[in-house]
């Protein structure tokens, strides 16, 4: 019985031990990046990890902020992503990554992409909570975007976005309505990570899909032959496809994995809030728990996991909790009725492979 | 003259005013993304390391090595600062890759170097964030179009809202004990 998804339950959800936390002896780290321009305070961390912490060794201040940190308003958002992320990537050191104190003339996601190409030593994991709609961006400006994403890849970065908080989405082109695309969610170069709830809210139960969890399939880029397989596979078995003129079968399909999204405890401002919901809350956790097993891999010798959807897409979602049923959200017409995707067996649109059960996925990603 | 995003939205985004033009001698910071070489290579990379079946797999390229990779040409990199620095950019910085320059230039300058851009300032969110930006396309002269891919900082807004919603607490489903 819970009141609230906090550390203690996502923990026992997805099978993390009080063990299960990074050792202090190696070089790993993680990072998480908003762009609302908010604050993020320690004190905030501190207080969140004094009422929720308890059962789990922890850091209770992040290694380095970057960006200015003023004395405004802690934001949610910023106060949300660093304590998730160092809930479930436990006692491992972390960066918060803040555009406030930008020049009104810089764009913060492009600013924190030149950071990328201008830092040599940057964390393993990155969550990223940013997204625009594929069809407000130029087309110049996106792929010179995934070209940066691929320049990540390379460097064995892994780059975890979030899959937004629309469902579907929704638009109106040219008199008809159509799902819309999210970016940089929709880059084939990125793992983009949906959105869960408890079945029953106030029990740690199987999980089903939170009808916000963003998904689709991308208008801009072609799919990846990494995913082929499965989502040829989703569009051939799945029983609630919506109507074909509302989507690109032949797109980057995406979220490829996912995470408790609905209920969550932030204490930002120095207050205890509940009932906080969004892929921004997926992604952290998500993040965290590969940085656990980027510290094992690191402890015996390995490199950190970097890229890591052709391996997903090859292990066909052993070590996550399939998630099968629930549909996410979409236009609200007579001909979809507000209903977008739906999930299934294996991969879907809406929670990718499922949401993550530590120890086996441990076993499934620890080698080679 | 060319220009290089025709089809990049700038209709004002939700929550934003527009609080009139910018004063023609204030300071602005535009990014330059210079035209890249060896994509090619870097697709290939990616799926060399990222695949556990890859005699590559898990053996990472440092920034060094991929600034090696894509840095742009000489070529690119001479005629793009040369034309900045005619149009009295300053302070420009670049990055390890050498594939993004950031310059300042006053608002003056600036519209004279986008023919067609027209710099406002906007206010919008909770945190009344301020912005620059252009409501009219930029172009630039043709001969930038095989070193230039985009500049960043004219019509892109930042987001002013989280998307993180307090939802109402769910109501007790079955009896909970």
């Amino acid at each position: 019985l819970h009141l609230g998804v906090t550390p203690f339950v996502i923990r026992k959800r997805y099978n993390l031990t009080a063990q299960d936390v990074g050792s202090g002896t190696t070089n790993n780290s993680q990072a998480c990046a908003q762009f609302l321009e908010q604050y993020f305070h320690d004190s905030d961390l501190a207080k969140f990890m004094r009422i929720f912490g308890q059962s789990f060794p922890h850091q209770a201040s992040v290694a380095r902020v970057v960006g200015k940190q003023g004395r405004g308003h802690a934001g949610i958002e910023a106060s949300l992503d660093v304590e998730y992320l160092m809930s479930a990537g436990a006692n491992i050191s972390t960066w918060v990554y803040s555009s406030s104190g930008r020049h009104e003339s810089q764009e913060p996601f492009l600013q924190w992409l030149l950071l990328l190409s201008n830092q040599s030593v940057l964390p393993h994991v990155h969550t990223i909570s940013y997204g625009d709609d594929e069809d407000s961006l130029s087309s110049t400006y996106i792929q010179r975007v995934n070209t940066e994403l691929m320049k990540a890849a390379t460097r064995g970065l892994t780059l975890l976005f979030a899959s937004g908080d629309s469902g579907a989405g929704c638009w109106s082109v040219s008199g008809s309505h159509q799902f819309r695309p999210s970016f940089p969610a929709s880059s084939p170069y990125v793992t983009t990570v949906g959105g869960t709830s408890f079945q029953n809210p106030f029990r740690i139960t199987n999980e089903v899909v939170d009808y916000i969890s963003g998904g689709g399939f991308s208008n801009v880029f072609p799919r990846p032959s990494y995913q082929e397989k499965a989502v040829t596979q989703f569009l051939s078995s799945s029983p609630h496809l919506p109507p074909s003129s509302y989507f690109n079968a032949s797109g980057r399909a995406y979220p490829d994995l996912a995470a408790l999204s609905d209920g969550y405890w932030v204490v930002s401002n120095g207050m205890p809030i509940p009932w906080v919901s969004g892929t921004s809350a997926s992604t952290p956790v998500f993040g965290g728990i590969l940085s656990l097993i980027n510290e094992h891999r690191i402890l015996s010798g390995r490199p950190p996991l970097g890229f890591l959807n052709p391996r997903l897409y090859q292990q066909r979602g052993a070590g996550l909790f399939d998630v099968t049923r629930g549909c996410h959200a979409s236009c609200l017409n007579e001909e979809v009725q507000g209903e977008g995707f739906c999930s299934g067996p294996g991969w879907d649109p809406v929670t990718g492979w499922g949401t993550p059960n530590f120890p086996a996925l441990l076993k499934t990603l620890i080698n080679p | 003259s060319y220009s290089p995003e025709p089809d990049q939205q700038r209709t004002l985004p939700p929550g934003w005013v527009s609080l009139g033009r910018a004063d023609p001698e204030e300071e602005l910071s535009l990014t330059f993304a210079l035209r890249q070489q060896n994509l090619e290579r870097l697709l290939e990379l990616v799926q060399t390391v990222s695949d556990p079946g890859s005699p590559r797999y898990g053996k990472y390229l440092t920034l060094e090595e991929v600034a090696e990779l894509v840095r742009p040409s000489s070529l690119t990199l001479h005629t793009v600062q040369k034309w900045l620095l005619a149009a009295g950019a300053r302070s420009c910085h670049s990055v390890t890759t050498q594939d993004f320059l950031t310059c300042w230039l006053s608002v003056r300058q600036a519209e004279l170097l986008l023919s067609g851009a027209e710099f406002h300032r906007y206010v919008g969110g909770p945190s009344k964030t301020r912005v620059l930006r252009s409501p009219h396309p930029y172009r630039l002269p043709k001969a930038l179009a095989p070193h230039v891919d985009f500049v960043g900082g004219l019509h892109r807004f930042p987001p002013i809202s989280s998307s993180l919603k307090q939802r109402p607490k769910p109501q007790a489903v079955g009896p909970v004990g």
